[in-house]
């Protein structure tokens, strides 16, 4: 028997936007530590990797692991007819061969429950390695959304350049180049407005516009992004789930041949 | 390579 009772269900309808446009298809791997999620994008391109720990839910029993390939159109289908405020709850039987999702309002006076038939997926896992990155930057996510939506206007690409002082965003296309720069911030009152930079060696890497914009599907998550990056290794950028949990996106970077 | 060979080459199988 698996059951996840989250009240705050619309972290869950958030975390579906943040991996709808990038998937099809994906397996929820349960075991009694959470709920996790490995695949890559449709083109295998870029890798998504979904943590939600299972304290941070209301209720969570898992008795078997289980492994429940879904069709993201329909869990998408789903999801909406939840509201924001819904507490919603995730039920499968051990094997199982459908989901049954409820959602409870505050008052708990309108309760609806959607079943969804699940899809045998022959997903392989891949290994995440440790890796000990060169510049790790924290700084607003939705600067980081508006920053890589405004210089995809002017090109295919972007380049992430960082130095203890900041960090910088630039393009160049056939109109012309742009750039955009965020220096490290001193004191702020608010911690979700700062820019922090942790740097062992300044970095300097070009990413595709497409996978980054993609990626700021997850701004309703977080008011933070965290951007790791090294030299030769895939981009991270990281949202946290609440307290509980993370989406973490990984694009290799691009290189002049 | 590509970007999409890096990807597989950071990667393993599990």
């Amino acid at each position: 028997m698996f059951e996840a009772r989250l009240t705050q269900g619309s972290l869950l309808k958030k975390v579906m936007e943040a991996i709808r446009e990038l998937l099809n298809e994906a397996s929820f791997d349960c075991s009694e530590n959470g709920i996790q999620l490995q695949a890559m994008d449709n083109s295998h391109v870029s890798l998504v990797s979904l943590n939600m720990g299972s304290e941070g839910f209301d209720k969570f029993r898992c008795d078997r692991n289980l492994t429940m390939g879904m069709n993201l159109a329909s869990l998408s289908k789903i999801l909406k007819c939840a509201s924001n405020s819904d507490a919603i709850t995730l039920k499968a039987q051990d094997d199982p061969d459908t989901v049954t999702f409820t959602f409870e309002s505050e008052n708990n006076e309108r309760v609806s429950d959607y079943s969804m038939k699940l899809i045998n997926l022959d997903q392989e896992h891949l290994g995440i390695p440790d890796t000990e990155y060169s510049c790790v930057v924290k700084m607003p996510s939705a600067d980081f959304a508006r920053i890589c939506k405004d210089l995809s206007q002017f090109g295919d690409c972007i380049t992430i350049s960082c130095t203890k002082e900041g960090i910088k965003f630039s393009v160049a296309g056939d109109i012309g180049t742009g750039n955009v720069k965020l220096a490290q911030t001193a004191n702020v009152d608010k911690e979700s407005e700062a820019v922090t930079v942790e740097m062992q060696e300044p970095v300097s890497l070009t990413f595709a516009c497409r996978y980054l914009n993609h990626f700021t599907k997850a701004t309703p998550l977080s008011e933070q992004v965290q951007l790791s990056l090294s030299a030769d290794v895939p981009l991270v950028v990281e949202y946290k789930i609440g307290e509980f949990g993370h989406i973490r996106y990984y694009l290799a970077p691009k290189i002049d041949e | 390579g590509s970007v999409q060979q890096r990807m597989d080459s950071f990667f393993t199988v599990v």
